[in-house]
C-alpha cells in the first residue's frame, strides 16, 4: 500500500500566461512525479499539485525562482489519509 | 455489518463491498420502487451496477446519475448512496420529488469505476484511473473521463499512458465507459445526464473539448444559475458554473459532450466541494453536507427536466 508521509498539496495563485506555460513545463518533469490536482490553464484559476516529499525543495526553489506565489494547502498528505482511515474504522466498530 | 439501509453509517466512506450489500439492502427494502441492473463488467471483471428507481412502465424518460467514475474522489458515491436513500425516503412523502418519479425513472451507478476504486482501499488513495494494463507501457491505467467519443483525441486529453488524463488506446476503450454508452443507447430515452466528481465546485455543461457555444447554452447556463443557487442557500457553499471549456479548462472526450451530443440536452458535471482547502480527501464529517447541498442541485435540474421533456 503506497503511503504519502511528507507529501505536501501545494495551491499555486498565477499572475499571468507565463507562469501557466512554466507550470505545464515543470508538470513535464517526470521524475518529479507531481500530481496536478488541478491544471493550470486559466490564471483566474488556482493550480493544486501534491508534490512528493523528494521532490518537495526542488519545486519550491523553482517556484521561487521565477517568484509564483504558493501556499501549502495540505501540509502532511499521510495525515489527512491516517485521520481518514481512523474515522472508518471508528465507523466499524461503532 | 449494517443489517438495514437504516443502520448504514452515511456519515462515513466505505469500502467497494459495503457499497454493493448498501445496494443489495436497498433493492430488498424497496422492491417496488428500486431495482439493480448490471450494464457490464469492468476491466478486472467487477459488476457494473446500477440502482434503477421506477414507478411505472418501461421506457419511461430517464435522468442517469454517475458517481466513482474517478477511483479517489470518494466523496462521490458517499454523496451518491445518500442519494439513493433520499430517494427511497422522501419518494410519496416530497411532493417534488414524487411528482419526479412518477413520471421519469432515475438511474444512479454509485461506482462507476470499481476497479480504481478498489485500489484506492486497498493499494493507493489517489489513484484516479481505471486498472488497464496498457499495452508496451509500465503505466496503468486510462481515465475513464477523456475516453468518451465527443472530442476523442483533442488536445484536452492525452496520449500518454502515464499522464492522469491518458485517453485509452481507442473510443470507449474503457468498459466502464462502454456500459454506459451502450446502457444509454439502448434505453433511448434518457432527458438529463448528470455525472458528479470532485473537487473544485463548479457545475459544468458542453462543451469541454471547444470553445465553441453548445445550441442549448442559454437554457443551461439559467438552469446551473438556479442550480447553483438551491446548492449554495444551504451552507453557503459558492460553486461557479458555465461551459467545461470556459469555466475550467480544455477537457476531450469526456462523459457530458458525449452525453449531449446523444441528444440528451440536460448534460451536467458536478465538481463537489473541497472547501478550499481539502481537495480530493475531503473529511469524512463533511459527506452529509456535501450530499445535502448536492441534492438540492440535483433537485431543480431533475425538476426542469420533468417539467421540460423534448
Amino acid at each position: 500500500k503506497e503511503t504519502f508521509e511528507g507529501h505536501q498539496v501545494l495551491r499555486i495563485t498565477l499572475k499571468d500566461e507565463l507562469e501557466i506555460s512554466l507550470l505545464k513545463e515543470l508538470s513535464e518533469q517526470e521524475d518529479l512525479q507531481l500530481d496536478f490536482w488541478r491544471q493550470p490553464f486559466y490564471v483566474e484559476l488556482p493550480v493544486d499539485v501534491r508534490v512528493p516529499f523528494h521532490s518537495l525543495q526542488a519545486v519550491r526553489a523553482f517556484l521561487g525562482y521565477h517568484e509564483i506565489h504558493y501556499e501549502i494547502m495540505i501540509q502532511d498528505v499521510q495525515d489527512l489519509l491516517n485521520e481518514e482511515q481512523r474515522e472508518m474504522m471508528r465507523s466499524r466498530i461503532f | 455489518q449494517p443489517r438495514t439501509t437504516d443502520d448504514y453509517d452515511y456519515t462515513n466512506y466505505h469500502t467497494l463491498s459495503e457499497i454493493n450489500s448498501f445496494m443489495d439492502m436497498l433493492v430488498q427494502e424497496n422492491p417496488s420502487l428500486v431495482s439493480k441492473i448490471v450494464i457490464g463488467k469492468s476491466y478486472e471483471g467487477r459488476d457494473l451496477n446500477v440502482l434503477k428507481f421506477s414507478t411505472g412502465d418501461t421506457k419511461r424518460p430517464g435522468i442517469w446519475i454517475d458517481t466513482g467514475i474517478h477511483a479517489r474522489e470518494w466523496i462521490t458515491p458517499a454523496s451518491g448512496t445518500w442519494f439513493a436513500k433520499k430517494i427511497v425516503t422522501d419518494y410519496g412523502r416530497d411532493p417534488v420529488l414524487t411528482a419526479i418519479l412518477d413520471k421519469i425513472d432515475i438511474f444512479l451507478e454509485l461506482v462507476t469505476n470499481p476497479d480504481g476504486y478498489e485500489y484506492t482501499h486497498t493499494s493507493n488513495r489517489m489513484w484516479r484511473k481505471t486498472r488497464r494494463i496498457n499495452s508496451g507501457s509500465s503505466c496503468i491505467g486510462v481515465d475513464p473521463n477523456r475516453n468518451w467519443g465527443t472530442g476523442y483525441g483533442g488536445a484536452g486529453s492525452s496520449s500518454n499512458p502515464c499522464s492522469e488524463t491518458y485517453r485509452g488506446p481507442s473510443v470507449y476503450s474503457e468498459p466502464e465507459v462502454k456500459a454506459i454508452v451502450d446502457f444509454t443507447k439502448s434505453h433511448g430515452n434518457l432527458k438529463a445526464f448528470l455525472t458528479i466528481h470532485s473537487y473544485s465546485q463548479m457545475l459544468l455543461y458542453p462543451y469541454g473539448d471547444t470553445g465553441a457555444l453548445c445550441v442549448d447554452d442559454a437554457e443551461l447556463d439559467e438552469l446551473a444559475l438556479k442550480a447553483t443557487t438551491a446548492l449554495e442557500s444551504l451552507y453557503g457553499t459558492k460553486y461557479t458554473y458555465g461551459s467545461t471549456f470556459k469555466t475550467i479548462y480544455q477537457a476531450s472526450g469526456v462523459t457530458t459532450d458525449w452525453a449531449y451530443d446523444e441528444g440528451i440536452k440536460y448534460s451536467y458535471t458536478f465538481e463537489l466541494r473541497d472547501n478550499g482547502r481539502y481537495g480530493f480527501i475531503l473529511p469524512a464529517n463533511q459527506i452529509i453536507p456535501t450530499a445535502q447541498e448536492t441534492w438540492l442541485a440535483l433537485m431543480v435540474i431533475m425538476e426542469h427536466t420533468k417539467n421540460n421533456l423534448y
